[in-house]
């Protein structure tokens, strides 16, 4: 049996990535979609509200005064901006005038990685536009096109690794031949897993995320059991609560922000298999698994990223 | 079969309000003060162009002075149709050109008084196409409208939101 | 143009263009 869940998987795979190369960015887009678009000459607070507002974690940047595509604004962007202030308190000034134009700057000064946002064409295959994904650690890639008249850019939209696995969960029954367990993939991230506790320092958390270009800190307490997880779009709720100046708030003070309609953090165990994984991101808006032991004890974490990577490179 | 072997479940004490009654059962100091972020799904309310209860002479007069003075230019109105102003507007960007190829720099864009009701009035923008004012004649006369598949709405964005602005200042 | 009501001194237009076969409401947010 093991040997035919072995070759199904196989199968599988080939199959999902023949498919993914069958099919292009421009098919995963809705019939009828929204793109969010914001001007650099915005302030990044009044950014902060926009996205809130529109329930959403990122945007396409417009220069209008270039006409061209500026990049992404994601969460890392809020993060440098809180470990800016946090080693120079007295420039709330600046930080409360800050436009979304000035945010390389504050990468340039704090001496982070600017995020490397690949672009790909619509009309390319759906299978490059996610190795290109991987290269980049922004974790989604815009689909840039050229206006026909004016050659000037147009941002078509942004596809992200969560729409993509949506996508193939939704389209490829071949997910259900993913019967391996997960443990035997090598897929888990099990080494070194970053961690903290309730009562660790938010600052902390977030120069954990931000220096090991993490999207997640699980929380455990003195057992290793884990309790929690502080996301990296948690830190939009604590500017956006203007906390980010009390940043002696402690993790679990700070998880407090969260708004009530946040669905819970999904574990699994090394046992669980793809298929049921993928099952899971049909259904429902998750954005990784926590691995943990029977005893609830952390081991590990499977982002979507290391699952997309398995499927077009694993094997 | 998959539910019965599967162990993928959610975290009962990351559920906000599970973790709130956590947090304030081990009396961590903050935890009193700070309320969650309330996820105002305040649906965008969307307006078709922008209304004005002003008299409609008024209106035009602002749009025109608001146009005069973003450096627009506009074809002179015909007198059974005072209501329409057919915009000429220099898209002034930093040209990167490439290979000095010309681009379509006059956006043209038709902006249209529409009367609701009794003193309720709203200003229509529609995007009209591109010149170039360097006189040649750009190719969207030979691109059908069907055809176009790729159009930026941003520069045309871009212009409507100077404009809107100009008027709200200038009001 | 679709517009929506000026907020927090910021405003927001949208059209909804055609991309190929699809229908993209491109929404800009700029500062007032």
């Amino acid at each position: 049996t093991n040997e035919k869940i072995f070759v199904e998987q196989k199968l599988a795979v080939e199959s999902i990535r023949t498919f993914l190369n069958s099919k292009t960015s421009y098919d995963v887009l809705p019939v009828s979609y929204r793109l969010i678009v914001m001007d650099t000459a915005l302030l990044v607070k009044k950014s902060l509200n926009v996205l809130l507002q529109n329930n959403i974690v990122s945007a396409p940047l417009w220069d209008s005064q270039t006409s061209k595509f500026a990049g992404l604004l994601t969460s890392s962007d809020f993060i440098n901006v809180i470990q800016y202030y946090f080693s120079n308190p007295d420039k709330f000034e600046l930080v409360d005038k800050l436009q979304l134009n000035g945010l390389k700057d504050i990468e340039r000064i704090i001496g982070v990685e600017p995020l490397d946002t690949a672009s790909i064409h619509p009309s390319r295959p759906l299978f490059e536009a996610c190795l290109k994904m991987m290269g980049s650690r922004s974790r989604r890639i815009p689909l840039i096109d050229q206006d026909e008249e004016t050659h000037r850019e147009i941002v078509v939209s942004v596809l992200t690794q969560y729409r993509i696995l949506k996508f193939v969960a939704l389209n490829c029954r071949e997910t259900n031949f993913l019967k391996r367990p997960i443990g035997e993939l090598g897929i888990i991230t099990e080494n070194d897993v970053k961690r903290c506790q309730m009562t660790t320092p938010v600052i902390d958390a977030i120069q954990l995320l931000s220096s090991n270009g993490i999207a997640s800190i699980p929380i455990v307490d003195d057992n290793g059991v884990l309790l929690n997880v502080y996301e990296a779009i948690d830190v939009l709720g604590l500017i956006k609560g203007g906390i980010y100046n009390d940043l002696s708030l402690s993790v679990g003070e700070a998880l407090m922000r969260r708004s009530d309609d946040f669905e819970g953090v999904y574990t699994c165990t090394k046992n669980d298999k793809l298929s049921t994984i993928m099952d899971n991101i049909r259904k429902a808006r998750v954005h990784r698994f926590i691995v943990v032991d029977d005893a609830g004890k952390l081991t590990g974490v499977l982002s979507l990223d290391d699952i997309l990577r398995y499927i077009l490179l694993g094997e | 079969s998959k539910e019965e072997d599967s162990t993928i479940s959610i975290l009962p004490t990351s559920l906000p309000q599970i973790h709130r009654a956590n947090m304030l059962a081990q009396g961590f100091p903050a935890a009193s003060k700070i309320s969650p972020l309330v996820n105002k799904k305040s649906k965008t309310r969307w307006h078709f162009g922008i209304r004005s209860h002003s008299y409609p002479l008024d209106v035009m007069g602002e749009i025109y002075i608001a146009l005069k003075n973003l450096g627009a230019e506009w074809a002179k109105p015909s007198e059974e149709d005072l209501w329409t102003i057919r915009v000429r507007w220099k898209y002034d960007v930093e040209q990167n050109r490439t290979n000095n190829e010309k681009i379509p720099d006059l956006m043209k864009m038709v902006i249209q008084l529409f009367q609701i009701e009794t003193n309720n009035y709203l200003v229509d923008f529609k995007f009209d196409g591109w010149e170039s004012s360097y006189g040649e004649a750009t190719r969207h006369s030979t691109i059908s409208d069907d055809e176009m598949s790729t159009f930026s709405a941003y520069p045309f964005l871009h212009l409507t939101t100077k404009l809107i602005m100009e008027l709200a200042v200038n009001s | 143009l679709a517009t929506s009501s000026i907020k927090h001194n910021t405003l927001c237009v949208a059209s909804i263009v055609r991309y190929k076969q699809k229908y993209a409401t491109q929404i800009l947010y700029a500062p007032l």
